[in-house]
């Protein structure tokens, strides 16, 4: 068998994969797709999430999964992803993360693209996800070997979410993230606008102060612009970076909240 | 004569070299990179800027100099790096980027990393960047291709300056990146926190408002649990995104604020 007939035995049972993916770093794809996992996890569907970033994997780290390890079935080389929260009837998430192979968290994965690739495809096709509603795969910012890999193993009923913040460097780079999904001939989902506005309270006089920190608006103009559909904004939220570091995301504790929304 | 030799000669002039990387990305890599070669250049210090970020490459539009492209010499396959902004009789600031050679600011660059090194490389070997007293290097996020390729080719007399913001998911990455700075035996300059609180003025009864956005310390206790100088923390400022996105960059303007002293 093939590695790519392999691929398609193991994604088999995958109805839908996800791309979360941004151009630009630390725009808050990772917050994004692991919030977008849980979202629908809590609706009782199985989810399972491949962090496709191989040299700053940041995924467990969101779910306080570092100290967990995939474990390998004896006497085969597949393995069983990690299992995360349980949110509903559907199961836990499935999760699969460069970090929870390396010695230490400070570790540096110092690869070049063949043995980055190696791995991605190792993660697909030697792993048991069983039966997916969806596969989210958080990508690492660029368009190069990793970005490449995950949009061509993907293939049929996949989707692209963009994730930006309004500044100008962040959208030139996620305009060029969705024309190279349209290159790929994928489905452009929408863009998200993380970070968008700030507000605060002051502590004296309770006058709520909204703050333009990074901008506003860059994200849906850009969406209009290359005409793919606006997904919504998401604040600045102190509570979203705390519990990035402490492995809650944001959306457990409060699934109704505006950003939850987006 | 090989391309390490005609790299050589080329970098013959350049007495020292500063790589700025992070591991994560977003946390002003090129904003610090930018705003250190300006800082150098007003001293009267002959300086050049490398954007290594070859699928993201921001430096140019961060120094307002997006519609400029690099001369080459007639008859040959030498060119001429971008001239930026002539801050002191040091000359103007030496600049190139693979956004020189983009078709449309949101033409993606699809390549993997082979491509990407050739392109390296021949930025530094094919560049006529002359007598130089400092050249710097912006690198994208990551311990990958480019970040093993500039830290090869840069050779003696060069030092690596790290950019975290206080997040641990971004300490983490960035504690990676150092790990793999002293494997390749460079000399780790030191850390540089960025975005470290953010400082309000209560628009209503003046209260001076501080708020921890992004935490802060974390880029102070990696610097110390691994043994490598501290440089000092950047608050967040909005005037500095907003000249990002203009390209004029934080420190021309206010050249004596705190953080110009980072
Ligand atoms: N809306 C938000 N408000 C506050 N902090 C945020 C928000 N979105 C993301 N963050 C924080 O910003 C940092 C970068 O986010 P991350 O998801 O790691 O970005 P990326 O995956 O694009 O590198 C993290 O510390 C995260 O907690
Ligand atoms: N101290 C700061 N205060 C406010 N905005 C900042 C600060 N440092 C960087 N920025 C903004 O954050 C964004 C990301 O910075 P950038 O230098 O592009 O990061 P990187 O090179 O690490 O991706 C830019 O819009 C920049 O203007
Ligand atoms: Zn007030």
């Amino acid at each position: 068998m093939t590695e790519m007939e392999q691929i398609n035995l193991m994604m088999g049972g995958v109805k839908h994969k996800i791309i979360v993916c941004s151009g630009k770093g630390g725009v808050g794809k990772t917050t994004v797709a692991v919030n977008l996992a849980i979202a629908l996890a809590i609706k009782g569907l199985k989810v399972g999430i491949l962090d496709v970033d191989i040299t700053g994997p940041n995924v467990p780290k969101m779910l306080n999964l570092e100290e967990e390890r995939p474990t390998v079935k004896p006497g085969s080389k597949i393995f069983n992803p990690v299992s995360g929260p349980m949110l509903s009837s559907g199961g836990p998430i499935k999760v699969m993360s460069m970090a929870f192979l390396l010695e230490t968290p400070d570790t540096p994965v110092i690869w070049r693209g063949p043995l980055k690739m190696k791995a991605i495809r190792q993660f697909i096709a030697e792993g048991d996800w069983g039966e997916l509603d969806y596969l989210i795969l958080d990508l690492p910012p660029g368009t190069s070997d990793e970005t490449l890999d995950a949009m061509q193993l993907v293939g049929d009923n996949s989707g692209v979410v963009i994730v930006t913040t309004p500044q100008e460097v962040a959208t030139m780079d996620a305009r060029k993230t969705i024309n190279m999904s349209k290159a790929m001939k994928l489905n452009v989902v929408g863009i998200i606008e993380n970070m968008s506005g700030l507000t605060v309270k002051c502590p004296k006089c309770e006058e709520e102060i909204k703050i333009d920190l990074f901008g506003s608006g860059g994200g849906e103009k850009a969406a209009k612009e290359l005409d793919v559909p606006f997904l919504g904004k998401v604040p600045i939220e102190h509570k979203i970076m705390q519990q990035g570091d402490k492995g809650v995301p944001f959306l457990i504790s409060n699934p109704d909240s505006v950003s939850a929304s987006a």
